[in-house]
């Protein structure tokens, strides 16, 4: 057999430092390149909200600039006089669109403590939130969980659906916690 | 090995590695809502 | 130099008053009024005198954003508020570049603003490069990138008098871009592949330019980086900013894919020709590229008969003029002689040694020759079958002068330029056309027709390290392979380094098992 690095020995070598030093091999076995933040099944085109090279996520509809009127644009001239935001003063469905467009930021984190402020749950499991329906309470109650039919938001069509739910407390979120500084 | 030239080249990258372009910096500033990027729960919705 | 007194301060002067102005709401409620107010301020103190203080004018300009952005930076770093503050002067001052570009010269005459477009980008990339020096490891690409990023921004927005000059205004940030390549500005390179990517420069450049104007500037970016990357690809230990731009690029390179197949297909021979040969991932991303229009026969169907595809007798657009590579001129004419002569012999003798490269430590091949070659010969057999009234298939592309350099190659290159010379062929191996099919029979016949096992192992070893390595595949490979591993003529189970040890024998049998 060839006995340098450009025979079957050479690719057995990097077979084998795969197991030892994946590092060493990134090259030669690649990476899995579904896991790049990229939806390649997507039937549209990726370009448009592509985030960039570094980027793990597409780009979300606030991050993409359209081109406006200018007069559209908040100058900072006005900045300052423009009512603070303050979640405690918005609606719930407002919070729910806070917190499913903000996807990595602080404002999703503030939306949802704020929901959880206002008895809704956040359920880590099946990733939606959750809240009493009022007159349909628990039919089965436990310390570890209840069962009964509650009120769900469904981000899709975006309203409050009842629906019969298992509660295991553990899979509900505790109170969501703002980093310090903020 | 590298050669000179690329060595150069690669400790200019490895410098750049400490300034990497910030999303924000492609995009018009956003006064009202700007960008605050920070770690929320793997269980919500990343996308 | 020799910048006439004062102007400077008579910069510092108007650039402050612009960046108020700008930010004033009278001009969010009408930037046009407000910028001719600006202009004539401009044209009082003389700037707007000669294309000399114009050109000044905007060095000293570039220079003093720059340098504010020096003075913030220690700052900017960690607090995205104190960003925006360097913002707020940036961006003003792109405003005032882009609103000079509209206005210069008369709405009918492009040439006046794109001679602007262009003179404030060179200046730009002239402060960066003289920066970049300077500045050495502190160099700071954030200002940069924000004036080409908010320029480039600006100049697409939808209005008829960009629109009319879009093409021009793309050509001029290529030029810029390509003069601030990677391999001359590295410090730059992470905001380089930012620009080169954004989805709106993609979108210009591949999408909205009409008959694909734009694509071979953009193919040019890519060879750029590719170039840049390649000594660093070439070690098998990645290093960290290595890693993080070669990841940027698989991720660029994925979307091209996805939305661009057409892109990737014209251009790959340019590609893999910078492309080091043990960048298997890359490369076959590139090649697995194939027309939206097709659809790809599952290569694991039984049976399939490749030739009786329509597409397979279609020749694969190739927008690089790859015989021009085959130099010296001499080397290209004997080659010439030989093909169309079959004679002299010799030639067979002298032509493994013209590709063994002397200058360049750690190359000692000259693998572009070698694709070059591969490719010219492969291009011209097809044309010579063709012209028999034949179609090529494992017989009527044997006992050629094609086939005579194809085997000398094989037979007498050593182990690293054989590998070369085989992995030209399998770069060709991509979705059904002619070349795919030729250079499959080729391979496969080199396989059968060899006269040592090493032959056969290194065909083997260059099909096997591109079907190992995570997906995408090339279609071409695919069948390639599982007619060797099928196909009792090829005896391929017999062979000792099928079985040399239990990985490598698991992985035929692995991919044996989902062929049958």
């Amino acid at each position: 057999m060839v006995k340098d690095q450009f025979g079957m020995v050479g690719l057995l070598t990097f077979i084998r430092a795969a197991e030892t030093d994946p590092n060493l091999v990134s090259l030669a076995l690649g990476q899995d390149l579904t896991a790049l933040g990229l939806n390649l099944n997507s039937p549209e085109n990726l370009y448009p909200n592509f985030g960039g090279p570094w980027a793990e996520h597409p780009c979300r509809p606030q991050d993409i600039d359209y081109h406006i009127p200018p007069e559209y644009l908040i100058n900072c001239g006005i900045r300052e006089k423009l009512a603070q935001i303050k979640l405690t003063k918005y609606k719930d469905d407002l919070l729910f669109y806070m917190f499913y467009t903000n996807t990595g930021e602080l404002m999703q984190l503030a939306a949802a403590a704020e929901l959880y402020t206002r008895e809704w749950r956040y359920h880590m499991e099946e990733k939606v939130w959750i809240t009493q329906a009022p007159g349909l309470g628990a039919v089965e109650k436990t310390s570890t969980y209840e069962r009964g039919t509650y009120y769900f938001f469904d981000a899709q069509n975006w309203r409050k659906v009842p629906k019969e739910f298992h509660l295991d407390y553990s899979k509900l979120e505790n109170r969501p916690t703002l980093p310090t500084q903020y | 090995p590298l050669q000179k030239e690329h060595q150069c080249q690669f400790q200019m990258m490895e410098a750049a590695v400490y300034h990497m372009p910030q999303a924000s910096d492609s995009e018009r500033v956003r006064l009202y809502v700007p960008r605050n990027p920070c770690v929320t729960p793997h269980y919500y919705h990343q996308v | 130099y020799e910048d006439p007194p004062q102007l400077l301060e008579k910069t510092e002067f108007l650039l402050r008053e612009w960046v108020s102005i700008y930010h004033s709401t009278t001009c969010n409620k009408d930037p046009s009024k407000a910028f001719s107010v600006f202009v004539h301020q401009m044209n009082c103190h003389g700037i707007l005198k000669t294309d000399d203080l114009i050109t000044r004018f905007f060095r000293l300009s570039t220079q003093m954003v720059v340098e504010l952005c020096y003075r913030m930076l220690p700052e900017v770093a960690n607090a995205s508020s104190v960003r925006t503050k360097v913002f707020h002067t940036l961006d003003a001052y792109v405003k005032l570049i882009a609103l000079l570009v509209k206005h210069s010269g008369d709405s009918s005459n492009a040439s006046t603003k794109i001679n602007l477009l262009n003179k404030v980008l060179g200046i730009v990339a002239g402060v960066l490069l003289q920066d970049h020096e300077s500045h050495q490891l502190d160099f700071h690409q954030l200002p940069y990138h924000r004036v080409f990023i908010m320029l480039f921004l600006e100049l697409n927005a939808p209005e008829p008098i960009l629109e009319a000059i879009n093409y021009q205004i793309l050509t001029a940030f290529c030029h810029t871009l390509h003069i601030l390549r990677p391999a001359k500005s590295p410090g730059f390179s992470y905001a380089w592949l930012e620009l080169v990517s954004h989805r709106v420069f993609i979108g210009r450049m591949l999408a909205q330019t009409p008959q694909q104007k734009g694509w071979g500037f953009y193919a040019q970016l890519l060879i750029d980086l590719f170039k840049y990357l390649a000594p660093f690809l070439r070690n098998a230990e990645l290093a960290k900013p290595v890693t993080l731009l070669y990841k940027g690029t698989l991720r660029v390179l994925l979307v091209l894919l996805h939305d661009f197949p057409e892109f990737l297909c014209d251009y790959h021979y340019g590609f893999c020709d910078v492309i080091p040969p043990n960048c298997i991932q890359m490369r076959n991303l590139i090649l697995s590229a194939f027309p939206r229009n097709m659809r790809l026969p599952d290569p694991f169907t039984p049976n399939l008969k490749v030739d009786m595809l329509s597409e397979i007798s279609m020749a694969p657009r190739v927008l690089t003029n790859f015989a021009s590579h085959i130099q010296p001129i001499q080397f290209k004419k004997d080659l010439d002689t030989y093909l169309k002569a079959r004679a002299p012999v010799t030639y067979l003798h002298e032509l493994n040694s013209n590709l063994v490269m002397q200058s360049e430590a750690g190359m000692r091949y000259n693998i572009p020759l070698m694709n070059a070659l591969v490719l010219y010969v492969g291009t011209q057999a097809i044309n010579y079958i063709r012209n028999k009234g034949l179609t090529p298939n494992m017989s009527t592309i044997a006992h050629s002068s094609h086939m005579d350099i194809f085997q000398n190659l094989a037979v007498g290159l050593d182990t690293e330029g054989r590998y070369l010379f085989l992995n030209a062929i399998a770069n060709q191996l991509r979705y059904p056309n002619s070349h795919t099919h030729y250079f499959s029979c080729t391979l496969l016949y080199l396989f059968a027709e060899a006269n040592t096992e090493a032959i056969q192992e290194q065909i083997t070893r260059v099909l096997l390290e591109r079907l190992i390595v995570n997906r995408p595949h090339p279609w071409g490979l695919l069948i390639t392979f599982i007619e060797l591993i099928k196909n009792p003529t090829y005896k391929f189970w017999n062979h000792e380094f099928v079985h040399c040890a239990p990985e490598i024998e698991k992985l035929f049998e692995s991919v044996a098992r989902s062929c049958m």
